[in-house]
């Protein structure tokens, strides 16, 4: 369950204010299908960034699983990323030196599998995204939605309970795109939750619920 | 003039070959609207980026306006990028610790042009593409959409007669994906030549020709 109340985040550049997020109230309960969309620079990922645990609001409150986040512990945050939340981030972030499989084995490192059951993992990962051939490329040695494939990849293989993906099929084919949101769609009918950030129309209708952000605000006008 | 024949691009990985791109032969005339779509992972930005002299094939023949690429010479190669060609790149390649304006203004440093002229140019640019408000931001200090309309408006600044776009639109909004396509579109009816890789049929459509690249080669079956 993930409770935002009046969320805001707010930078300060020189005498300026941008109002990145501008009072965010929404309730996701656990196993919903929720699509976040509007305009380029709304502050779509600046929202998902907190609800992954990634950055902290300006002020308002956050709930996760009954537990303020504000007051949680460095170790008891880096768990709650780790073990509850996957996520896809827009820009993928990979270790550029590492190969895929290797990016994709990172989050069971944390979780202190051993090395044999990691590789089985990740391998299985990799190939529900169709990157069977491409395991021992860097991302300088694959194609841009490669790249993303194995950012996704890497957020479904600790099998985590919410999935937080900010653009998962923007450089992809329709085909690959399909294949991708086939696989989020099996993942939530499995019981996870998961919260999409997505341009596309036909992404966005394949979730039970949406809510609209524009100028860091949610769109009122539709039951959020 | 774009002319490429039997162009072949290998990767050795170890005891493997990847054949990036397996026999291409394509002539884009001056003025043309070309896009150029296909799989993730089939061989569209390799493509690109032998077309933008930034790449050299493993073997056949590249000659634009006339001349064989592989024959001119570093600067001859470097004043075809600066003067010919303006790239926007699927992963966008911005200058992290500079700012919108001066990732903008960069292709005008290397034309001579004086500060006060290349600022008043890259601004104009960047109104193009609706970052006005965002000029003397860092890339993390943009979204995703934002920080690919700043390499569009990079692209375009020079003035280039040939504007080449790698999924100009995978992270923009509907609203904002019009926008830049009617940017584009309308330096096209001016006379320029666009080469467009792209995975949204709507985007495509808005070319006068299409083809479709499958595992390195374009698919038959059409006129190319
Ligand atoms: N570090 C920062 N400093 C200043 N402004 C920022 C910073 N990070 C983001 N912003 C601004 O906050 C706003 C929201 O950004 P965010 O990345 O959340 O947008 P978004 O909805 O994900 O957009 P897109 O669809 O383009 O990815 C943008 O206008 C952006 O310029
Ligand atoms: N340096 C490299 N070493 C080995 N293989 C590579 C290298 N660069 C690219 N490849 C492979 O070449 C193929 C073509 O890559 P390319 O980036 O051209 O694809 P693309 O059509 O642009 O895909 P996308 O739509 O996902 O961006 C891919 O299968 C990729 O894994
Ligand atoms: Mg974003
Ligand atoms: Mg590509």
């Amino acid at each position: 369950m993930i409770q935002l109340e009046n969320i805001r985040k707010t930078y300060k550049m020189g005498e300026i204010e941008v109002h990145a997020l501008d009072g965010i109230s929404l309730v996701i309960s656990q196993g919903e299908a929720l699509a976040i969309v509007g305009p380029s620079g709304s502050g779509k990922s600046t929202l998902m960034n907190i609800i992954g645990c990634l950055d902290t609001p300006t002020s308002g409150n956050y709930i996760l699983n009954g537990r303020e986040v504000s007051r949680l512990s460095k170790n008891e945050l880096a768990e709650a990323r780790n073990t509850q939340i996957g996520f896809i981030f827009q820009s993928y972030n990979l270790l550029p030196r590492q190969t895929a499989l290797e990016n994709v084995e990172l989050p069971l490192i944390y979780r202190g599998l051993p090395g044999k059951i990691r590789r089985e993992y990740a391998v299985a990962a990799l190939e529900m995204v169709g990157l069977t051939g491409r395991l021992h490329h860097r991302p300088t040695e694959l194609s841009g939605g490669q790249q993303q494939r194995v950012a996704i990849a890497r957020a479904l293989v600790g099998d985590s309970p919410v999935i937080l993906a900010d653009e998962p099929t923007g450089n992809l084919d329709s085909a690959s795109g399909r294949e991708v949101m086939n696989v989020l769609t099996k993942l939530h009918s499995q019981g996870k939750t998961l919260v999409l950030i997505t341009h596309d129309p036909n992404v966005a209708k394949l979730c039970e619920r949406q809510v609209r952000i524009i100028d860091g605000r949610l769109e009122t006008g539709g039951a959020n």
